[in-house]
């Protein structure tokens, strides 16, 4: 059990340097807080941007604790691929370039597994395949308009 | 294998029978606030059994029957394939609620066309890394959650797909 | 104290039925859990988007949240003004058009008060009457850069 | 009465000692994530007393001092004041901090030049309704909490504008 868990541990860990160095600017690392007892302790994400010192998650501005949580997901999701991916809004509290840089990785990613993304971030909508319209009349009653074809590029 | 189609019916605010199809690669869904976007995501999660009603925002299963409507019953579909292959390869999991009001509500399942209990449903889908525990669906707010969650539950994140 | 409490609440109530019908296309309203005994009980919001039935808050959209939120907000910062209002990034679950109302609604109320608000939307942006840049180099240092006129309009 | 002028020194990522002027009106702040914008409020939040060092996002005082200088002191200074005013009626509020390393760290406050206590900054302060329970300071995800907060805590937010 211990094994399995530290298996896991690291291949996570790998991926999370890989790609949060692919997302942000910087490096980063998951930490157990108890290395030795892994259930009786926690995991932390300690993170440097560049130029600036190592700091934990929580110091960070909005923005880079957004893209940390997003590495780390996308790194156990790496270690266990699933067929498709739905994403709500998780661009957020993204300025325009790092809004660009997940929408670049997502499109990479998409080769391999299928992206279904909420989003009214341009970035996000411009490196999609397509996209599916939602709208509601004053009745209230939702309904999905055409599906929009981005510009094959 | 991916999401080929999604069906909904009198769920949430889909009123009407709606069939989204999907293809593989990038696909994103946008609109106004409140239009329907984040009830396309939780069709997802209610038809696959992913979560809770708390999750998708309803304080009971009833809630997510369409409320404007005076049918008592919603289900959602979801068809599974791959581009190639033929129709008997696709999975077609589809989930069910009615309302009985006094009498209660029931909840079913299918797999292609027939009962099945969740487990059922679970067994076959975690069979593609397709689970709650997996975290594929993201929905609005869980990026904060995982920031402000404590260092004990972000490591139990690892012993779920441990 | 009760009566303390109740004008209170009766002010901030009042406020909210009307700044909420400008924010949203609707109507909403204070709720008491518990209008004989108050302070056993809480407050909830209830609001009916235009078209739509009468729902608590927790069942809204991302963006009908925040408008609400924000409504409730300036429900009892126009109970009790203050000079100044600083404002971290609160259109961010605001699609393009909620945006735009609600900079307009702090620039009608900016007369009033002198408001100060981070943000990285065109419609804030534009509807204020100048922005501060901050940014970084490398070194991660931060630096006010020049102040930007908005076009008066 | 409005904020006219903000002086931060070595304060978070503010190295550099840096005097931003405010007008009255409606001013936005820009720029790309981490520059330091949300640390601006924090200047606010932390030199008018109106936080602890939690909603801040340092675990200690002596965290909101820059970490890349070697000087382990910062301080703020917000100048309030009336367009048409003159100098002497004037208000500013000024807080240091101070890193004595092993013997420890002070805070002092300032009421126009002269030390103040945090009691009479929020009471000179409270007369124009500036006050931690006034919420006239949004954070970042502020907008959440009073969406995701229970009945009873919201309604204690209006017990302490009574
Ligand atoms: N059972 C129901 N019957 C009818 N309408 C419902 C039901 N449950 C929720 N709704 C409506 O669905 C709407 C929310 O839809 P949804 O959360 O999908 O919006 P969204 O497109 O994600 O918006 P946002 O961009 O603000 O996140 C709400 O206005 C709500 O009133
Ligand atoms: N004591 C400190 N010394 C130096 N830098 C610090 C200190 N405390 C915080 N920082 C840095 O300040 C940066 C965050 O700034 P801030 O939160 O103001 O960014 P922001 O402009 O609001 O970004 P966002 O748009 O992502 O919210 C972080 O990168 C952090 O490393
Ligand atoms: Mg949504
Ligand atoms: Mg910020």
């Amino acid at each position: 059990k211990l094994n399995a868990f530290l298996t896991a541990f690291e291949n996570v860990d790998n991926n999370f340097q890989e790609i949060f160095a692919e997302l942000s600017d910087g490096e980063g690392h998951l930490v157990l807080t108890n290395p030795s007892d892994p259930f009786n302790g926690g995991l932390t994400i300690e993170a440097r941007p560049r130029g600036k010192r190592m700091q934990r998650m929580e110091a960070m501005s909005g923005g880079e604790k957004s893209l940390t949580a997003l590495a780390f997901v996308f790194s156990f999701q790496r270690y266990m691929p699933a067929p498709f991916y739905a994403f709500d809004e998780v661009d957020m509290f993204l300025d325009g370039i790092n809004a660009e840089k997940l929408a670049h990785m997502v499109k990479r990613q998409s080769e391999a597994a299928q992206f279904i993304v909420v989003s009214l971030r341009k970035p996000m909508l411009q490196n999609s395949d397509r996209t599916v319209g939602v709208t509601q009349k004053r009745d209230g009653v939702s309904k999905v308009t055409g599906v929009m074809l981005q510009h094959a590029s | 294998m991916h999401i080929q189609q999604i069906e909904i019916d009198n769920f949430k605010s889909f009123s009407n029978k709606t069939i989204i199809p999907f293809e593989q690669g990038f696909t994103t869904i946008s609109g106004p606030n409140g239009s329907g976007k984040s009830n396309i995501i939780d069709s997802i999660l209610f038809c696959l059994g992913l979560s809770s009603s708390r999750t998708m925002r309803a304080e009971k299963l009833t809630d997510l029957i369409n409320n404007a409507s005076k049918r008592r019953e919603a289900s959602v579909s979801i068809m599974f394939g791959n581009t190639d292959a033929s129709d008997d390869e696709k999975v077609i999991v589809t989930r069910k609620i009615k309302d009985s009001g006094a009498s209660g509500y029931g909840s079913t399942y299918y797999l292609n066309g027939k009962v099945a209990t969740l487990t059922e449903i679970h067994d076959r889908l975690s069979q593609h890394n397709i689970s709650p525990g997996a975290y594929n669906v993201l929905m609005q707010g869980d990026v904060t959650g995982i920031i402000n969650m404590t260092a004990m539950e972000r490591r139990k994140i690892i012993d779920e797909i441990a």
